[in-house]
């Protein structure tokens, strides 16, 4: 499982916005992203759980710099999409695990989770990809991230 | 924006599960996937959003044939990660838009939500990484949203 992955990396250039409770219909996806967009934001992490009584919380990341702007962008839209509130968190930071062919993530998943709990780091959000498995943490704990997911991996040596 | 995309892709044989109201501390996520990776079976999507109230929903996709082991699984963790319930659904399919250095999202998601939004259908869970923007639809939805996402990224010609 560990000879999967290639490389650990890291992003302190990262914002969270959470639109709690969202209206889930379609178009509402949509709404969000299309004013970020005309304003050129570069949007990183995008997640969505299914939604619950027909509400879903839509978290996304931007650059830290961004924060201010996207946050006026989505009041602007709020009551369309029938969020209950926009929560957002600048002291965060994305970590990575990177391995090409991680077809089967929860080997790798299993191993990188249980390395952050045993620094007893929390994961605030979690996002898949085919080559990539990224967590959002607190800032702080960026650098021991890192160093414990190198060594759960053996990519110390 | 659109020049960055190179082909939609789409996956029929996933299943959605979700663990609803997990603990929200260091290990949970840890104490769900070794199990799932110990019995071999290959995770996808997994996705989570932050807690709030110190509780979040955790929801990953397996292959279709897979749901009642992991099922299985779960149950016999529920208690220990402080689950209220576990949901799952099969009539799911991932369509995704794929792209060399799309680091800004913002603008694909926009065109690929809304194209999904012209066509009625909901978007259940959106994941994102630098080169792929996927969304979990349901599964009757594949075909026309294949065609409407190749049309909205000009990849029909
Ligand atoms: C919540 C949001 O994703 C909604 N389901 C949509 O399709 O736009
Ligand atoms: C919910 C789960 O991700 C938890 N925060 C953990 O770190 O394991």
């Amino acid at each position: 499982e560990s000879a999967m992955v290639s490389g650990v990396a890291y992003d302190k250039d990262q914002a969270r916005i959470t639109l709690v409770e969202v209206f889930d219909e379609p178009g509402v996806a949509a709404m969000i992203f299309e004013p970020i967009s005309r304003a050129n934001i570069v949007v990183d992490m995008i997640v969505q759980n299914p939604s619950r009584e027909g509400k879903t919380d839509m978290t996304f990341t931007v650059p830290k710099g961004n924060t201010e702007e996207t946050l006026k962008i989505l009041k602007r839209i709020k009551s369309d999409i029938g969020a209950s509130g926009i929560l957002h968190d600048a002291d965060v930071a994305k970590v990575s695990v990177i391995g090409v062919g991680m077809r089967n993530h929860s080997g790798v998943a299993a191993i990188a989770f249980s390395a952050l709990k045993n620094e007893n780091i929390n994961i605030m959000i979690i996002s898949t990809s085919e080559i990539k498995i990224s967590c959002l943490i607190e800032e702080k704990y960026t650098e021991l991230a890192v160093r414990t997911l190198h060594e759960a991996f053996g990519l110390d040596k």
